[in-house]
């Protein structure tokens, strides 16, 4: 499974 | 992290900065909504919750930590410090702020990636985001002589999201798993609401006259 905290966004 | 990305971030990084010089220097918080600031505080708070959750970078948690320390305390300076507190336009900073955090809320409870508290509060922070910048520009239209400096602040805010808009488009292509529908389109939005400031901003700086709103 992908994991979802690729959220390296500001 | 490519070249839009820093580009995006470093403008965000510079908008505060002119913003805390403003306060700081000429201890004067006129032009500015304070609205607007309390909204950046939530959406900084709802967003980086994951900041002892997730290490990313150590990039990553300084400019987070850099972006909640600025927007608290530039709220702190616009409501307590006892001389930038009277250089706020309270009069014309009416916007009803909380009517915009609700229907945030909302949204973020109906479409988010996943129905858990970290991804609705992540969620409702890019969608408040993308309206916090509305009682900033109301107030700036409203404001007869808008100084440079508050000028500057929203200049620098709107070409954030544009630039991150190019950051999008540039990891798509070599990111093809990196898809965030709702930051796209919400980023999409708040750019758009930027459009008009952009052109007055743009043709004053051109004919380099002061920069007004028409009302």
């Amino acid at each position: 499974e992908h994991e979802q905290y690729e959220k390296d966004e500001l | 992290m490519n070249l839009f990305r820093l580009a995006g971030d470093m403008t965000h990084l510079l908008s505060v900065v002119v913003l805390l010089l403003k306060i700081h220097t000429i201890k004067s918080c006129a032009g500015i909504s304070l609205k607007t600031q309390e909204l950046y505080a939530i959406v900084f708070a709802a967003r980086y919750l994951d900041l002892f959750v997730h290490f990313m970078s150590l990039y990553n948690t300084i400019m987070k930590l850099v972006f909640l320390a600025s927007s608290f305390s530039i709220v702190w300076y616009m409501r307590q410090h006892k001389i930038v507190r009277r250089t706020y336009d309270k009069e014309h900073d009416t916007f009803r702020h909380q009517f915009i955090l609700l229907p945030c809320l909302v949204l973020a409870l109906l479409i988010n990636e996943k129905f858990t508290f970290r991804e609705v509060m992540w969620a409702f922070s890019i969608y408040l985001e993308a309206v916090a910048i509305l009682p900033q520009l109301v107030l700036l239209q409203r404001t007869r002589n808008i100084d440079n400096l508050a000028g500057h602040y929203v200049f620098f805010l709107g070409a954030y999201r544009a630039l991150y808009i190019l950051n999008w488009i540039y990891r798509y292509f070599t990111e093809p798993h990196f898809v965030h529908w709702i930051s796209w389109i919400a980023g999409i939005v708040q750019t758009l609401l930027y459009a008009d400031f952009f052109y007055y901003y743009i043709t004053s700086w051109k004919n380099n006259v002061k920069l007004e709103l028409p009302a």
